[in-house]
Parts: structure tokens; sequence; C-alpha cells
């Protein structure tokens, strides 16, 4: 399972939280505007957060993310 | 399986419940508006409650959550 | 396999019952008008039981329960 | 595998037989009108019987039980 | 796998055959008009025989049995 | 894997054949009009044989066997 | 994985070759007109031949075998 | 995995080709016009040839072969 | 996995590659006009030389190659 | 799991993030206009990033990176 | 899973790419105008990149690489 998110604007992040009792964030990548990530569930990500202006491609469909 | 869930508000709450015998909240997560989530079910999370105005698409089609 | 209930209104209740040779309540989750529940089969919970009313939204298409 | 069962009229029973060499009713679940059950073939389940008017939503499709 | 059967009369019976060398009558259930159940095929049962005017749901569509 | 026949007349005869090195009639099964057997392959069956007039409802489609 | 055969005349036979190094002739069935045969591959079969004027049911469609 | 090939003409061949760091012909079973064969991917083959006028009913489709 | 090639001219030559960490060519068939091969990967192929006119039926579609 | 990147311009880049605890970037591969790339998903890639102007197909579409 | 590239020009060329910690090419396989080549991904390769005029059949569609 992956998923694919397109930067629409600078300053785009993904934050990858912690599997497991604990719920933390372990990673936060940055993305500039037409920057393209392809990112998986994987043993220590159960969850992820997108902040900013990007498009996000999963299996529901593409979803948009606004900034604030 | 992962859902998605888009927060149309400020405020929007992701309550993952415990799996097992027990079912307690083990935590909280608040979405401002625009921000998007994907949220696996995990050996840990066993149900998830959304409260407040958001968009959750899972595999039975999209579903709006509403605020009180 | 998890279900999706959306609440219609105030009080709609989600029964767990429990898997094994007996059958008992071992959880229930009350749900306030517009708040959204995502919940799974799990080793604990092989049937559930839904009062009052609600979307529910399966594989088997969206069911509508009613209150009493 | 689960179907879910949502009672038309008060009084709909669902009857869960055992799974094994021997066929008995190990559990009856009393629905009132408009109520909404999801349920499971399990370790312990092999058949289920359901009395009274009821909507039955299966992978074959949806099949109503006539009250007697 | 199960299959889904519905009584259009009295007295329709749904004979389980067992698995294995022998094939034998290990369990007949009755069903009044109108009652529905739904059957897998298990570790003890290979084989079923439908007598009386019923709708027999399958995965290969909808079959109705005849009354003699 | 299961296969469905409805008997369109007396005396029809679903022969199953043994798995293994040898291929012998292990069991006959006669069906009167109407009724309707379903049947899987399994540690013992890996054939069967119609005989007389019915229909046969597989994952190829519905077959027509007809009577000598 | 099964196959059906339909006799469409008198002395139809399928031929069961056998598994493995060696490939051998180690069953055949003959067919009277009408008559409706399913057949696995299995543990000692790996290839069939059919001869005479018959229906063959496979995942690949609806083949016709002709007589000599 | 099985293919069907049917012999449009008398002298059909279908070879087995080994599996394995070898690649040499184990089988060869000749057809008659009309005759139908059915043949998997075995332990022992894994690949096959086709020689003279026939019809290969595939995964990808019906392919014709020809004779030289 | 299997994939079927047809010879459209004579000379056709199939190339089966070694799997693992060198690449070298352990196998070439040589195929007449109208010959139809089917070919698996297995352990010892993991990719296939086509060389010369033939029509190649694949998963992702029918491929012509031309002879040089 | 594998998707494909077709650069569409020089100088685009692919860049592997460590599967683990850890995110770091494990490798970058320099693709020029024109030349086409498949990766994997693998047990020391759960990640992957794209910059400059290229095409990106995966299971959820055509997706293009665009360059600063 | 396998991928099919075909050369539309002399000088293609197919390089695989090493799975694992590091990233080399370990092979190199050059194609010739109309030849046409099927290749998996396997326990050596988890990345391909394709240099020259071709056309590359995958699960996304059909692709085009571009001569520099
Ligand atoms: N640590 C949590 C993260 C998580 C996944 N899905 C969730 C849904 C709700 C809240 C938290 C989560 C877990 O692995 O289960
Ligand atoms: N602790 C419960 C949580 C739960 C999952 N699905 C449910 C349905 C109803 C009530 C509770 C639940 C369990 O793992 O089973
Ligand atoms: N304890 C029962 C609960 C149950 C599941 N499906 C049912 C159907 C009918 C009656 C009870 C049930 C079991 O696990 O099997
Ligand atoms: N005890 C039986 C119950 C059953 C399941 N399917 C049936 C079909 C017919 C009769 C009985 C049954 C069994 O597990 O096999
Ligand atoms: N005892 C038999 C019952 C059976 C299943 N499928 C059949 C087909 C034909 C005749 C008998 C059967 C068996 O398990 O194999
Ligand atoms: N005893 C044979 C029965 C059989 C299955 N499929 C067949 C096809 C042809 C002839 C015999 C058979 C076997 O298990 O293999
Ligand atoms: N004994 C052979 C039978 C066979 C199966 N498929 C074939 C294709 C061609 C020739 C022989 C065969 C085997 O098991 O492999
Ligand atoms: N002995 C070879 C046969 C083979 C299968 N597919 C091939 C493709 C090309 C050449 C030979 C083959 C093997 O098992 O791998
Ligand atoms: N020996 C290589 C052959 C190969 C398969 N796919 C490839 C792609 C490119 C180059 C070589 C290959 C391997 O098994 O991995
Ligand atoms: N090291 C991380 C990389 C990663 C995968 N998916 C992510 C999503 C968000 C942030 C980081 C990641 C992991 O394997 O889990
Ligand atoms: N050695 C790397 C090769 C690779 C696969 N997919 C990638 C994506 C990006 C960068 C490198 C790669 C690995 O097996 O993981």
């Amino acid at each position: 399972e992956y998923v694919v998110v397109k930067a629409l604007e600078n300053g785009v992040t993904i934050i990858g939280l912690t599997r497991g009792k604990d719920t933390k964030f372990h990673h936060t990548e940055k993305l500039d505007k037409g920057e393209v990530m392809l990112l998986q569930f994987t043993e220590h990500t159960s969850a992820m957060k997108i902040r900013g202006h990007a498009q996000i491609y999963t299996k529901h469909g593409v979803i948009t993310s606004e900034s604030a």
C-alpha cells in the first residue's frame, strides 16, 4: 500500500506517525512546489498527516489538502 | 486497510480505540481545516471515532461527519 | 473488514457482542448526531447491534437503522 | 464474512447454529423494529436462522424474511 | 462459502450430508414459510439437499426448488 | 468450489468419483423432480457424473443434462 | 479448477493423463449422449483428452470437440 | 493454469518441455482432427510447443497455430 | 505466469536468460512459421528475448517483434 | 509493487528513502530526458521522492512532477 | 511481475539495478530494432533503466522511452 503526494505550493509537509501503543511524529518530509513523493505504510508508519496545499492520490481517490 | 480524513473546519478530532477485551481511547489527533490524515487499522487500533466537520474516505464511499 | 456508522440523531448506540461460545455485550459506544465511527470485526467482536437513527455503510451497501 | 439484518417489525429473531458434528441453537438475538445487526460466521456459528419480517443483506443480494 | 435459503412454503427441509469417505444425512433443518436460513459448507458438511418450495441464493445465481 | 444441481425429472443421479490413483464411484445420490442439491469437490470427490434431465449451475455457466 | 463436459453423442471418452515425469493414460470415462461430467485437475491428473462430439466448458470459454 | 488445444487437422502435436536447468522434450501427444486436449503447466512441464493446425485457448485469448 | 509466442516467419528464436546474479543465455528455442509456443517464467528463467517476426501474447497485450 | 518514471527533461532525480526507524536518502538516480525507469518498493526503500519534470505512472494514475 | 520492452531503434539498453542496500548496475542488455524482451523483477533486480527509443509495456500502461 502506497500513496502519492504532489506539492502544489512550497512548504508542504508530510508527517509519519509511529505504529504501536504510542502515537508520535517520527519523521517530517518537506516538499517544494511540483515535487512528488510516494510513501508506503510500513512497520514504523501506520498514519500520515499532510499540511499545506497538495494533491494526495490514494486508493479512495484524489484528495486535496489545503493550506491554513 | 487505511482511511483518509480531510478536516473541513478547525478542531476536527480523530480518536483511536484500543483493540482487545477493553475498548478505550488510546490517542486523539486534532486536525486544522484543510489538513488531511491517512490512518490504518492496526494491532492497537480496531475502531476510530471522528468528531467535527470532515470528509472521510473509506472503501464504502465518502462519508461526511458533521459538527454538533 | 470494517463498517462505518454515521449517527443521524443523538443517542445512537453501537454494541459489540463477544466472539466465542457465549454471546454477550462487551462494549457500548454512544454517538452524538453527525459523529462517525469506523469499526472492525475483531478477535473479541463477531457481531454488532445498532440502535437509533443511523446510516451504516457496509460491503452490502448502506443500511439505515431507525429509532424505535 | 458477515451479513446484515434489519428488523422490519418487533420480535425478529436471529438464531446461531453450532459448528461441528452436532447442530444446535447456541444463541438467539431478538431485534426490535428498525434495529440493525451485523453478524459474522465464526468458529462457533456455521449457520443462522431468521424468523420474523426482516431484510437480510448478504453477498448474494438482499433477501426479505416474512413473519408467519 | 455460504448459501441462503428462503422457504416459500411450510415444511421445506435442508439436509446436510457428511464430508468424508461416507455420505450420510447428519442434520435436517425444517423451515416454515418465510423463514430464511444461511448455511456454510463446513468441516462436517460438503453437500446439501433441499426439498420443498424454496429460493436458494448461491454464487451461481438464485435457484428455485419445487415441492414434489 | 461447489456446484448446484436441480432435477427436472425424477430419477436424476449424481455420482461422486474418487480422488486418487483409482477412479471409482463412491456415492450415488438420487434426486426427485424439483429437488436441488449443492455439492462440493472434496478430499474424496474429484469428479462428478450427472445422468437424467437436470440443470447444473457451475462457474462456467448453467448446463443442462438430458436423459437418455 | 474444474471443467465440465457434456456429451452430444454416445461414446464420448474423457481420458485422464498422469501427472509427473511420465505421461500415461490412467483412466478413461465413457459418456452417453446428454450425460454431463465435472472433472478437476488433481494430484494424479495434469492433462485430459476428449474424443467424440462434446461441449467442454472451461475458464477459456466453451469448446466443442468433434468426432472423427 | 491450464490451456486448451483443439486440433483442426490430423497430426497436431503438443510437446512438453522440461522444467529446470535443461530444456528437453519429455512428451509428445498427437491429436486427430476434432480432438481436444486440456493441459496444465506442472512440476515437470514449464513450456509447450504446438505444431500443426490447431486452436489454442489461453488466458491471453485464442491463438491459431498453422501447419508448415 | 506464461506468455505465448506465435512465429510469423521461419527462424524465430526465443532465448531464456538465467535467473540470479549472472544473466546468461541458458536455452534457445527455434520456431518455424505458424508454430506456437507457451513459456513460463521459472526458477531458472527470469527474462526472455525474442528475435524474428512473431506475435507475443502477454498480460500487457499482444506485441509484435520484427525481424532485423 | 513498482512505479514507472519517464523524465521529460534532463536532470530529473529519483531519491530512495530508507525503510525503518530512520528516514534517510540511500540512493539518488539521475535521469536524462526521455529515459524511463521502473522502480519497486523494497526491503530497503519504503518511500521515493521525485524532483524535476517527469511523468510518474502509479496504480493511482499518472502524476506529473514539475521542476522548481 | 514482468514488463515487456520492444526496441524501436538499434542500441536500446535495458539496465538491471541491484536489490539491497546498494544500488548498482548488475547487467545491461542491448536490443536491436524490432527485438522484444520480457523481464521480471527478481531477487537480484529491483529497478530497471531503459535508454533509447523503445515501447515499454507495464501494468500502468504503455510508455515510450526516447533516445537522447
Ligand atoms: N500508534 C497508532 C497510530 C494510529 C493508526 N491508526 C490510528 C487511528 C486513530 C488514532 C491513532 C492511530 C497505531 O499504530 O495504532
Ligand atoms: N476493543 C474492541 C473495539 C471494537 C472493535 N469493533 C467494535 C464493535 C463494537 C464495539 C467495540 C468494538 C475490539 O477490539 O473488539
Ligand atoms: N458468540 C457468537 C456471536 C455470533 C456471531 N455470529 C452469530 C450469529 C448468530 C448468533 C450469534 C452469533 C460467535 O462468535 O459465534
Ligand atoms: N453443525 C453443522 C451446521 C451446518 C452448517 N451447514 C449446514 C448445512 C446443512 C445442515 C447443517 C449445517 C456444521 O457445522 O456442518
Ligand atoms: N462424502 C462426500 C459428499 C460429497 C461431496 N460432493 C459430492 C459429489 C458427489 C457425491 C458425493 C459428494 C465427500 O465429502 O466427498
Ligand atoms: N481419480 C482421478 C479422478 C479424475 C479427476 N479428474 C479426472 C480427469 C480425467 C480422468 C479422471 C479424473 C483423480 O483424482 O485424478
Ligand atoms: N506428465 C505430464 C503431463 C503434462 C501436463 N502438461 C503437459 C503438456 C505437454 C505434455 C505433457 C503434459 C506432467 O505432469 O507434466
Ligand atoms: N527449462 C526451462 C524451460 C523454459 C521455460 N520458460 C522458458 C523460456 C525460454 C527458454 C526456456 C524456457 C525452465 O524451466 O526455465
Ligand atoms: N539474472 C537477472 C535477469 C534479469 C531479470 N530481470 C532483469 C532486468 C534487467 C536486467 C537483468 C534482468 C535476474 O534474475 O535478476
Ligand atoms: N522510514 C520510514 C519511511 C516512510 C515510509 N512512509 C512514510 C510516511 C511518512 C514519513 C516517513 C515514511 C518507514 O519505513 O516507515
Ligand atoms: N537497491 C535499491 C534499488 C531501488 C529499488 N527501488 C528504488 C527506488 C529509489 C531508489 C533506489 C531503489 C533497493 O533494492 O531498494
